[in-house]
């Protein structure tokens, strides 16, 4: 563990918490993607079945059954307790051009031809694009509640603080893992534009609007 | 080192 997985793993948990609390205080999911949140229920119970199999820390379990969980939670809010707040005409994104690319991109890239390994390989690549529901939802409606910008940018940070520590991970332990870094930086590189607007309006006070 | 088996990330 270094400082800056540490750091990302913190602002995941912060996305999560902002999530929730952006919910439960407006009483409403209005501007979240229910497909996008859908996806990262797929995303963690597919890479962290190994909770049954493989025990790496109490830090490292206790994370998984966080993740597993709040994401879970959060379905339930979407399409049961709030579901009148979810407009499903403006999340149209078609998740199968998202599924079935990215279970192809496992079949070839894994480091083992095996029933956790592909799977393990095919949330990697789902993770770096189950933002683009979203972030297609924001485009289409042109902006956004600051709550929700905050989300996005600690959503987008977490993956981020995971490159510095790729590199630290290399240099301190020889470690690479190609398919990580390589679903990681795709998965930054979907916030730039995002993080453009985010930084030079939403932190300067304004709105956060797309120009027409 | 080879990542493959150690997935200690999240």
């Amino acid at each position: 563990m270094n400082i800056f997985r540490f750091l990302g793993d913190l602002s995941h948990l912060a996305s999560i918490f902002i999530l929730l609390h952006k919910i439960q205080t407006t009483r409403s999911c209005r501007g979240i993607s229910f497909r996008t949140q859908a996806l990262y229920v797929v995303v963690f119970i597919a890479r962290y079945l190994d909770l049954f199999f493989r025990y790496v820390s109490l830090y490292n379990s206790a994370m998984k059954l966080f993740f597993i969980a709040s994401s879970c939670y959060i379905l339930y809010l979407m399409k049961i307790r709030y579901r009148p707040t979810h407009d499903p005409s403006i999340d149209t994104f078609r998740v199968e051009y998202l599924l079935a690319p990215c279970l192809i991109l496992a079949l070839i890239f894994n480091y083992k031809f095996n029933f956790a390994e592909v799977l393990w390989s095919f949330s990697i690549w789902l993770e770096a694009v189950a933002i683009l529901p979203q972030l297609f939802m924001l485009q289409r409606t042109g902006e956004a509640e600051n709550i929700t910008t905050h989300y996005l940018a600690a959503l987008g940070a977490y993956r981020a603080l995971y490159i510095p520590n790729w590199i630290y991970r290399y240099f301190t332990e020889g470690l690479v893992d190609p398919i990580a870094v390589t679903a990681g930086i795709v998965q930054t590189g979907l916030y730039l534009d995002f993080f453009y607007v985010y930084f030079t309006k939403v932190l300067q006070g304004q709105k956060f609007e797309l120009p027409a | 080192r080879h990542p493959s088996s150690t997935h200690d990330e999240l």
